[in-house]
């Protein structure tokens, strides 16, 4: 039976958004405070942070608008935490 | 913009091309990069110079996937282009691009001047701007390379690091490329009228030129409208003090300083078939209500009060408008004459004579 398109596309938009967010969200430790425990952000903040920096409205969801951004070819470094 | 400090500590950097791309010949691969690099030294007192051997300051590699001792990796084609890392030693100014990409030297594919001069930002201590207009903002867009790409807000970060070039004329950030107003080449992309100003669109600048008096303004399109693009094709004003803006197949509505929302849309809302991808020319007679939009040697007429294109278009720009033969670049109407412009000439008309009246130069407007 053919996969449901519908479940496929959502599995596929939240690897998307996981990836994403781990590539250019994610705040790399900085190896001069080792030791000090940092909150791992959630992905709705991580996914706040994004929808903020390109001017998108700030939902904390993965709607169509902040989807068709993350699939935009673009630059590997991070837009956060260097 | 952002930055990550510190910057180099010294204005003399070297790179080195450790391997190519198949994409594209060598000496197109030497010709990116070098403009690249020009593009921040033009405004910074940094030198570039490249080397043939051993440890450069910036090490140039394309690769694929895990490429060598890389802490990041590519993803094959799409998605993330290329990568730098700030200023320091060992991995620090390094800057790969993905093997997996199509490299251009055109718009086709991806531009490797445009992706390798974003990233000798990050080699020299910039981080990503928010800025959609900045060269540092991070997806990538295609701009012209005639164009110079960068940024007031790309130019104030870089010399917030470095400072500005020695013995530059004046301290403001500069746009090297500002179009010369009286230059006896200049031709126009686009011109409308705005209430009783005319603007004249070339590239990523307007001049706003008050026909009554003498005064001429160069602005930035983006100082008015940040999210338009540059190299606008085609504008007009029509019945309801709103400008219509035209790039490729899409256009904008701006009342006053804001793009109504749901735009850009497509040309084709409007009834141009689908074989129409761009627009050259446009003017709203404002006598009869009716734009003409002149696409090539044809144009086509829209209703402004029935919101719909008239039958029998498109027709023949000449037979309609005889001794405007040439594509129409740009045209407007001031005082019931239509002024059609083509590179360095306009021809006054009179649409009710359908005569040509005269011909002058494009710049006539700027009383050089």
């Amino acid at each position: 039976l053919p996969v449901h398109p519908e479940k496929d596309n959502k599995e596929g938009d939240a690897k998307l958004v996981q990836d994403y967010l781990n590539k250019f969200y994610a705040i790399e430790p900085d190896p001069n405070q080792l030791g000090w425990k940092i909150n791992a952000e959630s992905t709705a903040e991580k996914l706040q942070k994004m929808q903020q920096f390109f001017g998108l409205k700030v939902t904390g969801k993965p709607d169509s608008e902040t989807l068709e951004m993350m699939k935009k070819p673009r630059c590997g470094v991070p837009d956060v935490g260097l | 913009y952002g930055v990550t400090l510190p910057g180099w500590k010294k204005h003399k950097l070297t790179y080195r091309i450790v391997n190519y791309t198949p994409d594209m010949s060598k000496e197109d691969v030497d010709k990116a990069i070098q403009k690249a690099f020009k593009v921040w030294s033009s405004v910074t007192p940094l030198i570039f110079t490249r080397i043939h051997e051993g440890l450069a300051d910036i090490m140039i590699a394309f690769g694929t996937k895990a490429h060598g001792h890389c802490p990041r990796y590519f993803d094959g084609p799409l998605g993330v282009l290329a990568h730098a890392f700030p200023p320091g030693n060992g991995f620090g100014g390094d800057v790969h691009f993905d093997e997996d990409e199509d490299w251009t030297t055109g718009s086709a594919g991806f531009n490797l001047f445009l992706v390798a001069a974003h990233e000798f930002g990050h080699a020299l201590g910039l981080s990503h701007s928010n800025d959609q207009r900045a060269l540092m903002f991070p997806n990538y867009a295609y701009v012209s390379p005639s164009e110079f790409p960068l940024s007031p807000d790309d130019i104030s970060g870089i010399q917030s690091i470095y400072g500005s070039r020695p013995n530059a004329p004046d301290k403001r950030p500069a746009t090297p490329t500002s179009p010369k107003t009286c230059s006896s080449q200049t031709s126009f992309d686009a011109i409308t009228t705005l209430r009783r100003e005319v603007i004249f669109l070339k590239g990523r600048h307007l001049w706003r030129v008050y026909p009554d008096n003498s005064e001429v303004e160069l602005e930035l399109i983006s100082t008015f409208w940040p999210t338009l693009p540059s190299g606008i094709q085609a504008v007009y004003e029509n019945m309801k003090d709103q400008i219509l803006f035209f790039k490729g197949n899409k256009f904008w509505v701006i009342s006053g300083y804001q793009v109504l929302p749901g735009y850009p849309k497509n040309i084709n809302t409007l009834g141009f078939p689908k074989g129409v991808k761009k627009i050259d020319a446009a003017v709203c007679n404002r006598n009869t209500g009716k734009t003409d939009f002149f696409i090539g040697d044809k144009y086509w007429r829209y209703d402004e009060n029935s919101q719909s294109m008239e039958k029998g278009y498109p027709r023949q720009t000449v037979d309609d408008f005889p001794g405007i033969s040439q594509k129409v670049d740009a045209v407007f109407q001031q005082k019931g004459f239509f002024y059609f412009f083509h590179g360095s000439k306009q021809w006054e008309f009179d649409p009710i004579a359908k005569q040509v009246i005269r011909e002058i130069k494009s710049n006539s407007w700027f009383n050089c």
